[in-house]
């Protein structure tokens, strides 16, 4: 992390919304705009407080090009989102957004709590980070709004200027909203082995289960593999050693914590046909060296030998996994046997006997 | 004549690299401070320095990974502090 000091000197700031974007409703502008302050409050002694007349110490607008006496301008759609001042008079603290970008509260365009989260990280003194993982890294990349979006780089650049909340529980602050894996709904993006282990992905985090001696460790995903995306949407343990790890039409394959080079590569290049668009999830049947890949109601099978996809394929999974007839949101295999998973349920699944043997809930892996 | 294409994107990603370099990674003038002169960087000074940044192979030259990184939507608040 990096700063530009000297911070605020009082706890206690205000903040002005000047004008709106038409993006968006003006109720989710205000929204958008507290939950990024909120992020900050959150681990520091900081309050804010909204006013809607004169002059606050973070004025927040939205303008395009050149816009007002500020000493900087925008530049059209993308390029330049946003901009800040440090901590300080006149301009300092103030925050600008760029009217020709689209402002959403999704995935779509630019999410604006996200880029006001980290431009309010320079209305109150951090400058930007190195760190990918980091809220105040430069360049813009999307992250689930339901995910507290500060790295541990973001908190202590941020407490070295303010220290931390009075009070504040003593675990980790950084990921205080990490999911409860025992909570009753709780739900995976996708499972894979990893030789003993057994990892289990969810957004921004992953855990490593150990079945044999039922440890749980939770980590973030960028802590292994930072160049992985978040919302990995399938994986498998392949028979070399390596993990395959899927998302929209990509692929990387990791041995060890290195990517091999050439990825991410294009799922077409395994022989999907073009218009499959991403993969629901992944296993390698370990007794016959085949993959099955998982797509909404079908699945092809893809022999690891051969490197090629099996001919005869799509088929109906129903037709071949009886039993296992929801989408399949991801699935490994445990000595010998399948673990089909849907939201918060399971399915044990014997590929010889082609049977389901029972349901059981999805995280009985935890130890809940 | 119509510009070759090939020479297009040469300049065009050369005034990719201009103003990328000179909005980010310029040393902003210190407000308290008007009047000094500070040295000029090159532009292959400045470019190793966005590339050790965002953990780039450090070559001092616009190659293609530099290229893409500089294409994509950011802050406008400059990499280095004045």
């Amino acid at each position: 992390y990096g700063v530009t000091l000297p911070g605020w000197r009082i706890n206690n700031l205000t903040y002005r919304i000047v004008n709106h974007t038409p993006d968006m409703g003006k109720e989710d502008v205000d929204k958008a705009i507290q939950k990024a302050l909120n992020v900050w409050s959150t681990v520091t002694p900081l309050i804010f407080t909204r006013i809607h007349e004169g002059i606050a110490d973070i004025m927040i607008a939205f303008g395009t090009k050149a816009h007002g006496h500020c000493p900087r301008y925008f530049d059209g759609p993308l390029g330049v989102l946003a901009h800040a001042f440090p901590p300080g008079n006149g301009f300092g603290g103030d925050v600008h957004f760029d009217e020709d970008e689209d402002w959403t509260t999704g995935s779509a365009g630019f999410n604006l709590f996200l880029v006001a989260a980290h431009e309010f990280g320079h209305a109150l003194g951090l400058s930007h980070s190195n760190d990918q993982r980091a809220l105040m890294f430069p360049n813009y990349a999307y992250v689930s709004p339901s995910e507290f979006p500060l790295s541990p780089d973001d908190i202590s650049g941020i407490q070295s200027i303010y220290g931390s909340r009075p009070n504040a529980p003593d675990k980790r602050p950084g990921t205080p909203t990490s999911p409860k894996t025992c909570g009753s709904q709780m739900s995976f993006d996708a499972i894979t082995t990893l030789r003993q282990e057994v990892i289990f992905l969810k957004g921004r985090h992953l855990w490593r289960v150990y079945p044999d001696n039922s440890e749980v460790e939770l980590e973030l995903i960028s802590t292994f593999w930072p160049m992985l995306p978040s919302g990995i949407q399938a994986a498998y343990e392949n028979m070399k050693d390596q993990i395959l790890f899927f998302k929209g039409n990509k692929f990387w394959v990791i041995s060890g914590y290195q990517v091999l080079p050439g990825y991410p590569k294009n799922i077409n290049t395994l022989g999907f046909p073009k218009c499959v668009k991403k993969i629901d999830a992944a296993v390698c049947n370990k007794n016959t060296g085949k993959t099955d890949f998982f797509i909404g109601n079908k699945y092809w099978r893809f022999d690891e030998n051969s490197q090629s996809m099996e001919k005869g394929y799509p088929r109906q999974i129903v037709d071949d996994f009886p039993g296992i007839s929801q989408k399949v949101d991801a699935v490994f295999q445990q000595k010998g046997l399948f673990y089909f998973f849907h939201g918060s349920k399971q399915w044990e699944f014997d590929p010889t006997a082609k049977k389901v043997i029972r349901e059981i809930r999805s995280n009985i892996w935890f130890n809940c | 004549l119509p510009v070759h294409s090939e020479n297009g994107n040469k300049e065009e990603d050369a005034k990719l690299v201009q103003d990328y370099l000179s909005k980010f990674y310029a040393v902003e003038p210190d407000p308290d401070q008007l009047g000094l002169k500070i040295n000029a960087e090159s532009t292959a000074e400045k470019l190793q320095k966005m590339q050790q940044f965002f953990g780039l192979k450090v070559t001092g030259k616009p190659d293609t990974e530099t290229l893409e990184i500089m294409k994509k939507p950011r802050c406008g608040v400059p990499d280095v502090g004045f």
